[in-house]
């Protein structure tokens, strides 16, 4: 499943 | 990846590294709150809990690793690095940061995006974030003074915040249905934290005279 935008910052 | 974000990610990373430098060349942690450093121990480690499962770059879990490292090897410098542990002032940072813990963890059973054990810890991570400075602004008030490196530490976490608010800003008018409502809301109400403290840095930084926040 992509990657839920708002986790893919630190 | 934007530019707000990466500036973000380097004040941040420079905060976190100046505060480890401080305390690893001085062997000391007089002015340094180790409540907060506990909370921010906390808030990595719920928020990167996906660091083996996701991979999203090298960068991202590099950056991980390096924010938890940092986070915990200040706490077990301030708790038990033989030295360094006789200049943390207990007496003065008594912040019961539980106070802090568990409404930011119902908070995020009742408000998140998805009610999963990741999701909620993830949320609480953004919560606890917001708060966490407040045990190291107290001692601040408490000890009244601030010794450079303590501000510029403080400065720089503020600066990260306020360069994050940017980022999703950008993000939000460049990717289409980019909107997350709880990042924004806690990382705002963070960088306003910040401002007053921001404020006194400022004027004393500009009349080039140590810090006095008022009592």
């Amino acid at each position: 499943s992509p990657k839920q935008s708002s986790h893919d910052e630190l | 990846m934007n530019i707000f974000r990466f500036a973000g990610d380097m004040t941040h990373l420079a905060s976190v590294l100046v505060l480890l430098l401080k305390i690893h060349t001085i062997k000391s942690c007089a002015g340094v709150s180790l409540k907060t450093q506990e909370l921010y121990a906390i808030v990595f480690a719920t928020r990167y809990l996906d660091i083996f499962t996701d991979f999203i770059s090298l960068y991202n879990t590099f950056m991980k690793l390096v924010f938890l490292g940092s986070s915990f090897s200040i706490v077990w410098y301030m708790r038990s690095h033989k030295i360094v542990r006789r200049s943390y002032d207990k007496d003065q940072d008594t912040f019961r940061h539980y106070f802090l813990i568990v409404p930011c963890l119902l908070l995020a059973m009742i408000i998140n995006e998805k009610f999963t054990f990741r999701e909620v810890l993830w949320t609480f991570s953004l919560f606890l974030e917001a708060v966490a400075i407040l045990p190291q602004l107290v001692l601040l008030q408490r000890t009244r003074n601030i010794d450079n490196l303590t501000g510029q530490y403080i400065f720089l976490l503020g600066a990260y915040r306020a360069f994050y608010i940017f980022n999703w800003i950008y993000r939000y008018f460049t990717e289409p249905h980019y909107v997350h409502w709880i990042p924004w809301i806690a990382g705002l109400l963070q960088t306003l934290l910040y401002g007053d403290f921001f404020y006194y840095y400022f004027h004393s930084w500009k009349n080039n005279k140590k810090l006095q926040l008022p009592a």
